[in-house]
């Protein structure tokens, strides 16, 4: 589950 | 992708490149430490899972950096429902031989729970190492290549892939799938994006809404890209990786209707009288 609350952020904003 | 741009390193995290016997074949979306979802139409059964190799981190293809990781494939998972192109379930699942790290270039995009709607004319974002025109392949060194686009309803883009419709080439959106692009064209996915990601936007967090299926041509008017709708397939995921735990989908913005964007439908609804035959 700790992999999975990291989903769908990326670190380097647009 | 056809009229996108570069992405920056680090953009999107969860692309990866599916390569077969060396080339770069499909894209695929890393979904946990070990498993990377993708297209079903990207692994025809001849193809033996040892001559496959997963590219996680990467951004441009022709040059590998230290921070890219490669992994190959220890189980392809193809859904039983698909047959070929156009048909239902163009979904795979791709377990890898070892766990990769999480870093800045490769982390995972969040699944949508079975229940998971995501408005008409959300924008999202298609991206792939495909061709940028058909049959035109992206130059060295191959950056990744990004594209915004807006959701359309399945009703809607069912109208437009009847618009100059071919009889010998039958197109129908089904339940399992979702469109996004433009009416106008020049804007779309296109081949070798195949099963890379369609990632929508919600309450700050990047979910996988499709997965690149299928199209007319790259860019063509009426002919929006066709991506597989990830959150059908929640249970047959739950089932194979029950580790893997689908996250429900905040519904913040509500639905508008978006058939205006059919021309063939006002020319119906506009001369009634005249027994104008669908």
């Amino acid at each position: 589950a700790e992999a999975e609350a990291l989903c769908g952020v990326a670190s380097q904003a647009r | 992708v056809t009229g996108g741009s570069s992405a920056v390193p680090g953009q999107w995290p969860w692309q990866v490149s599916i390569v077969y016997d060396g080339t770069h074949v499909c894209g695929g979306s890393l979904v946990s430490k070990k498993w990377v979802l993708s297209a079903a139409h990207c692994f025809p059964r001849e193809h033996h899972k040892d001559m496959y190799e997963v590219r996680l981190g990467a951004h441009q293809l022709d040059s590998f950096v230290p921070k890219a990781e490669a992994r190959s494939v220890a189980q392809v998972l193809v859904h039983i429902s698909y047959q070929q192109e156009g048909s239902q379930g163009d979904i795979a699942l791709l377990q890898l031989s070892n766990p990769v790290t999480f870093s800045r270039y490769i982390r995972p995009i969040c699944l949508p729970a079975a229940n998971a709607s995501f408005p008409n004319g959300l924008q999202c974002t298609v991206t792939g190492w495909g061709h940028v025109a058909p049959s035109v392949s992206l130059q060295a060194p191959r950056p990744l290549q990004q594209l915004e686009v807006p959701l359309i309803s399945r009703e809607t883009c069912n109208c437009l892939y009847n618009i100059d419709a071919k009889p010998s080439e039958p197109h129908s959106i089904q339940q399992d799938m979702v469109c996004a692009g433009y009416v106008k064209g020049g804007k779309d996915a296109c081949q070798g994006d195949s099963g890379g990601p369609l990632s929508c936007p919600v309450g700050g967090l990047w979910y996988l809404a499709g997965i690149v299926s299928w199209g007319d041509a790259c860019g063509a008017p009426n002919r929006p890209g066709v991506y597989t709708l990830t959150s059908s397939y929640a249970s047959w995921i739950h089932y194979h990786v029950a580790e893997l735990e689908p996250r429900v989908v905040p519904q913040t913005q509500e639905s508008q209707p978006d058939i205006h964007l059919c021309r063939s439908h006002l020319a119906l609804s506009s001369a009634p009288a005249r027994g104008l035959l669908g």
